[in-house]
């Protein structure tokens, strides 16, 4: 299956490196409130490529790790990724892709396929080869949004067929 | 555009209807609620609106902002399985969607995403035990108050073979 | 304890006039998706004077009941009610007052104290006399709206303040 | 009108500091967490704005919508709570304020309602056990599908020793 593990570093409250997963047909995530389960979601949809604004944030940089401590870090320290390890089937052995975003000390995003530097374009254009199209996004459910969808109006529906079409 | 915007609406539509009636389909009510997309200009789609109607069974037709918090949910939720469909991702990734739901429905709802788990990988983020009891895997986040940062810690229920996990979780 | 019962009358999904309660100091709503809870606090809030476009109705017509089949009722024979029994403290023998608000044939409403007809801001004076102050609404959260709360902007929270004070 | 608006910005505040300490109190924080109003600006509190920060125990202060569903849930009851102690209506009616709350948050608001329900009354609609068991009736919404009309029943739990409420309700 697709989702094989992610790999993230200073990602929102995930400190450090951290593997998360593995994942399988049906995973389930679960945990106290305020734990971190979002922003797992958040992981994912920013590897991805989805903008900052639909994860809770106005800037990349707010993406970034911050400890509970008020002690204010070094900002050309601040650095994040994630990254996320896709098999095309579930079967042992089968190939892997590294999807790799990071937040660069400056505050824009870099991207890589299998530890290459590529552009945005590119990136995009590989995740579309395997039908993940981040602009439909019609695969993400965010938090409290399912209801919405049931309330969008005739005007919005229309944009999200386009989008899929 | 019309031909390729018509023919993602009769796709999407026609599976609309089979989801809705599975999603909403019991003992009591064996043939479940009836729901399709109409459109206001079937020439130029893109430019008129899309309506969205969805009935629980033996409810009369009535406007989506009439329905309940759970009946919205469930007409939501077959929407966007009727989208996928059609356009099919290879994984989706659910946070919270249950909320409104009560245990009949969220039954349901787990129950078909199972079936379909070999079409394409469900994330699925949950407070509600019916979820983590359904699914094959599971990703329990904690947060390590010391650093203040979050953990993660997963569980291979496929390994059990009753629903109870209370084997050991591979530590991260 | 103020709420005893509620008295409704083809009000939303109730058919027919029915009795809810008795209401204690501490009372749970329950039932599976569809059956009728949040309709039970949108005739308690009707009662109080609330407007019907916070009840997920445009038109005062949409509160009256209406049954599942499709044949087209009479509109002149077409009204709704509902009263609240409130009692000043839970003693037995404490005297009673009732609020009835009426959906009369011609589509307004009708404000009642103890079955004796009154002007709307009477009865609203009435509700006050008991510290129910409809505008502030700061007593009554409907379905969805509790996360919004925290979410309201600086200039929404002097508003509900000023509501208040 | 500034006097009185600082009347009510005073006691909301100082309340709302005890009450979220008391919804956020567990064991392993004993302290609890730390909420307070600030004003924009003080001469003239209706010009400004009103800002309202809330910090879950042992996290740093951060704009209300980085926190997480739950946290924006335990937050904004706490200011419920708080403005309702300053103007206090009779009677609260809730409807299903506990759908983003794990287990542990439900149970601290249960506790918080009954240790006030006798200051005044509550009336909450939950789909989750927890509420039902702790409350002291129960009212009961079904639908009778013949005549398509809810109908509702109540069940008084003051009269059964231990939380199952096993025993006949009063039909209506
Ligand atoms: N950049 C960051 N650095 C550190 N912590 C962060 C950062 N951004 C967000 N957080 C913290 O993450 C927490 C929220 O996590 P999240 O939204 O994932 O919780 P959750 O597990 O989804 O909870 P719920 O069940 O309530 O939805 C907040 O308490 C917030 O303080
Ligand atoms: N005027 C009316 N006449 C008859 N039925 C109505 C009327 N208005 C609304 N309804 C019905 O009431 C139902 C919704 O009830 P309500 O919102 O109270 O459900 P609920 O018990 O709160 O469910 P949930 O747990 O999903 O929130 C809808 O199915 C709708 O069709
Ligand atoms: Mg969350
Ligand atoms: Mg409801």
């Amino acid at each position: 299956m697709p989702v094989k593990h992610l790999e993230v570093e200073n990602f929102k409250s995930y400190s450090g490196s951290q593997t998360i997963g593995p994942f399988k047909d049906f995973t389930c995530v679960v945990g106290p409130n305020g734990a971190g389960k979002s922003n797992l979601m958040d992981a994912l949809s920013f590897v991805l490529g989805v903008n900052q604004k639909d994860l809770r944030s106005s800037k990349l940089q707010e993406l970034i790790f911050r400890p509970p401590s008020q002690k204010p870090t070094d900002p050309t320290k601040l650095k994040a990724s994630v990254t996320l390890v896709y098999a095309d089937s579930f079967d042992a052995g089968s190939p892997e892709t590294r999807f790799t975003r990071e937040i660069t000390p400056k505050g824009s995003s870099e991207y890589k396929v299998n530890k290459k530097k590529v552009t945005k374009e590119n990136y995009e254009a590989a995740l579309s080869d395997i039908n993940v199209l981040v602009k439909a996004r019609n695969f993400l459910v965010f938090q409290g949004d399912v209801e919405g969808i049931a309330r969008k109006t005739p005007k919005q529906l229309v944009d999200m067929l386009e989008n899929i079409s | 555009r019309a031909k390729t915007f018509n023919k993602a609406f009769g796709a999407i539509d026609t599976a609309l209807k089979t989801i809705y009636r599975d999603l909403t389909k019991s003992s009591k009510h064996p043939l479940g609620g009836n729901a399709y997309l109409s459109l206001d200009d079937s020439d130029e789609p893109y430019l008129g609106g899309l309506k969205y109607n969805a009935m629980p069974p033996m409810k009369r037709f009535r406007d989506m902002e009439h329905l309940s918090g759970g009946e919205k949910t469930v007409a939501a939720l077959a929407l966007l399985f009727a989208i996928h469909s059609f356009k099919p991702a290879p994984f989706f990734v659910m946070d919270e969607v249950d909320a409104a739901l009560d245990n009949v429905n969220v039954l349901k709802v787990c129950n078909y995403i199972r079936q379909r788990s070999g079409d394409f990988q469900c994330i699925v983020i949950s407070l509600k035990d019916m979820f983590y009891e359904l699914s094959e895997s599971l990703i329990g986040v904690c947060r390590d108050v010391g650093v203040g940062s979050s953990k993660t810690l997963s569980l291979d229920l496929t390994k059990y073979d009753q629903i109870e996990p209370e084997g050991e979780g591979e530590k991260r």
